[in-house]
């Protein structure tokens, strides 16, 4: 079941460290 | 239970267990703040809590995209009664829920690298753009009628209204007038997806 979820939502994206001025960051802030 | 004709983007987070990809973003915010205008155009405003979640956003079979009030069934939609939000106050909150959409899984020491047009519109609509002035690159199109000449005037600064949200969307295509179609394209085949994935694992189980 995993195997196919995965294989059928792949998304690429990249992942960066969480940064204080980052988009996350501020995000967090608002909720 | 018979086919469904919509699921909610929490639905779809959750069948997936990964985050919506970056043109379903943009396809997203497009279809619902074109549901919350028209809406609007016909005085039709319904209530909304001030905090949103991505089960009141309903993504249909034919590729629309609507936004339900908290905590209740689709037949009930728009009979119980919650205090009212204003219209930028939607915004962010759709804002917050695309980028924890986009965000879905990601451990709270990472970070999705976003493409700097989405970064920005999710800035933007979430209301938390620095007002210094260093995020001012970019976006023309919610500024309808200014002259050529004052470009600094033209870069748009704050989102004021789903239009605005819509016209950005449309801005990040090659062909603007092409944005209807090619979003509710892009929620159409989301859907389609996410129902054929739902069909298969039912079966699976």
């Amino acid at each position: 079941e995993e195997v196919c979820r995965q294989k059928k939502g792949k998304s690429l994206y990249k992942i960066k460290p969480r940064h204080d001025s980052g988009i996350k960051a501020k995000i967090s802030m608002k909720t | 239970e018979g086919p469904r004709d919509a699921l909610s983007l929490e639905d779809i987070l959750r069948l997936y267990n990964q985050p919506i990809n970056e043109e379903q973003a943009w396809a997203v915010c497009f279809q619902c703040c074109g549901f919350l205008s028209t809406e609007d155009a016909r005085g039709r405003r319904a209530p909304r809590p001030r905090a949103l979640s991505a089960a009141q956003i309903r993504l249909w079979r034919d590729g629309a995209v609507t936004l339900a009030p908290t905590g209740e069934s689709l037949h009930d939609a728009g009979k119980l009664e919650y205090s009212r939000s204003t219209e930028t106050e939607v915004i962010e909150s759709l804002g917050i829920i695309i980028y924890k959409a986009l965000d879905y899984g990601l451990k709270e020491n990472e970070e999705r690298e976003l493409s700097p047009p989405l970064e920005k519109l999710i800035d933007l609509m979430a209301n938390t753009v620095e007002a210094d002035g260093s995020n001012d690159e970019g976006y023309e199109a919610a500024n309808e009628g200014m002259e050529d000449e004052d470009d600094e005037k033209r870069k748009i600064s704050a989102i004021r209204s789903y239009r605005d949200v819509m016209k950005l969307c449309a801005a990040h295509l090659p062909t603007e007038s092409e944005a209807p179609n090619h979003y509710q394209a892009v929620c159409r085949a989301l859907f389609a997806e996410t129902m054929e994935l739902y069909t298969f694992l039912t079966k699976i189980k």
